[in-house]
């Protein structure tokens, strides 16, 4: 879902 | 050796009924500088990150650094046998299986002792790496009641809500099957009691959705601080901040909602 990749790439930005 | 004692056992109290609804275990990270939890919600798209200080404990000893694994709905059942007044000691040997938690009366004519056992978490580390401070569009302060108000009182029209955040002030509504609903909250210009005052700091407007869920979780925490601090900007999760007294404090992090 879009608001846990939201998520995901504001604390583990590649 | 691992004990952390706090004189006020309701601010541990406090602290589980803020974290209850979202996790169901997590990992307490003990070191020298304090006790932390980092763990998303089994949804992944909320994160609870607390922090409590060895400075703000009134006894704090951590010989080695531990990881915890506990089951928050069993640490909530250990604290309901503290009496409000009483004081808690958290105690564990170095690589423990068991926490003990200690209750003692303020008279110290009645000391409880409670062991539970801990939980193998071998699920992912977050290892959270974000140290940077990110710089907002918009910070706002208002009272937590006052939040925790919103968010209920919104949450019956829709299942979310939309902040829309000026230097005028904060907008939160919702809209449903039956109707609408909006609260505006002017920035206050002289509040008499630090507590109730509305504070924006705007570099942008932000508008942002958010699940009414989540937020009914987060104003749990509504009895820890007279304060909530809300932080946003467009497309990053908004950071919801209480303070735990001169602790520490608790920050969920929660993903706005996007039309695809």
């Amino acid at each position: 879902r879009t608001s846990q990749k939201i998520l995901e790439r504001y604390f583990w930005p590649d | 050796m691992f004990e952390a004692r706090l004189v006020q056992s309701a601010i541990l109290k406090k602290v589980l009924d803020a974290i209850k609804d979202l996790l169901t275990e997590a990992t307490f990270e003990c070191s020298d500088s304090g006790i932390q939890v980092q763990a998303m919600d089994n949804a992944h798209v909320s994160l609870v990150s607390l922090n409590l200080r060895s400075d703000g404990f009134d006894k704090y000893r951590c010989d080695r650094n531990l990881s915890m694994g506990m089951s928050i709905a069993s640490m909530t059942k250990i604290l309901r046998c503290a009496g409000a007044e009483d004081t808690v000691t958290l105690r564990a040997v170095d690589n423990p299986e068991n926490i003990m938690f200690i209750f003692e009366s303020p008279n110290k004519e009645k000391l409880a002792e409670y062991e539970m056992k801990l939980i193998n978490m071998d699920q992912e580390h977050l290892g959270i790496i974000k140290t940077k401070e990110t710089s907002y569009s918009c910070v706002v302060k208002m009272p937590s009641q006052e939040f925790s108000r919103i968010c209920r009182d919104l949450s019956q029209f829709g299942e979310s809500i939309t902040f829309a955040c000026s230097k005028e002030g904060i907008k939160f509504s919702a809209s449903g099957d039956f109707g609408q609903a909006t609260v505006k909250l002017a920035q206050t210009a002289d509040a008499d009691k630090e507590e109730e005052a509305v504070l924006v700091t705007m570099q942008e407007p932000v508008k942002l959705t958010f699940s009414c869920r989540y937020l009914n979780c987060f104003v749990k925490a509504g009895p820890l601080c007279a304060q909530v601090q809300l932080s946003m900007s467009n497309d990053v999760p908004l950071v919801c901040e209480y303070k735990i007294g001169d602790i520490g404090h608790i920050r969920y992090y929660l993903a706005p909602k996007i039309d695809d």
